[in-house]
């Protein structure tokens, strides 16, 4: 799976 | 940051209060199922361990901490301060039938398999079905407080919001979390019976929510 660029949401 | 997440934010904030305060003024537990807090707290300590690592936003670390405080607070008033009102009898979800799958598809379906992101991933497929013991105790008792019904309320509206977040974020940024999103639909389904039922039970003023 493509990563997720950023962990910004709670 | 957008309206829809903003306020999905305050929403699941809104919730874990109302919860909270419920359970503290009324000093007792009664109706609530203890299991699902257990794995609320679960999910907020798999989530956040990046709360010292990785710095986002000051909005972002207090949210974090806050909901880590509330969810703890909230397990501890249920399991000693006011354990003698908790209805184990009632809270009977055998939560191993949630957490063995869970943690198998972490493994199997995430972004990348390091530590953080196996534990990210298994919060957020716990998340969706964490509810799950509540929701089975309300059936298995035949009804809800409508103060408790107010806290679900919240709590599947939270995450219907970043649903709209989502779309709203893949629109303007092109942001797609593909694991979030999936489970965050099957996490709002879960809740399409309640909500059925909390806006022709509850808020046509019959108070308390029975079930049929």
């Amino acid at each position: 799976l493509q990563r997720a660029t950023h962990k910004d949401e709670l | 940051m957008n309206i829809f997440r903003l306020s999905g934010d305050v929403c699941h904030l809104v919730a874990i209060i109302i919860l909270f305060l419920k359970i503290w003024r009324s000093k007792s537990c009664a109706g609530i199922s203890g299991k699902s807090q257990l794995l609320f707290a679960l999910v907020f300590t798999t989530r956040y361990l990046d709360l010292f690592t990785a710095f986002i936003s000051i909005y972002n670390t207090v949210m974090k901490v806050v909901f880590l405080v509330l969810a703890y607070a909230t397990v501890s008033l249920i399991y000693f301060r006011f354990r003698k009102s908790y209805d184990s009898e009632s809270d009977s979800f055998r939560v191993e039938f949630l957490l063995v799958p869970v943690a198998g598809l972490s493994f199997l379906e995430n972004y990348s398999f390091t530590p953080l992101e196996i534990l990210w991933t298994f919060s957020i497929y716990l998340e969706s079905v964490a509810i799950l013991p509540q929701l089975f105790m309300i059936t298995k008792t035949g009804e809800a407080e409508s103060i408790t019904t107010h806290y679900l309320f919240f709590l599947g509206l939270y995450r219907t919001l970043y649903l709209a977040n989502w779309v709203w974020r893949y629109h303007e940024e092109g942001f797609f979390d593909q694991i979030a999103v999936v489970s965050g639909v099957v996490q709002t389904i879960f809740y399409c019976d309640f909500f059925y039922l909390y806006f022709t039970r509850v808020l046509r003023g019959s108070g308390k929510m029975t079930l049929p």
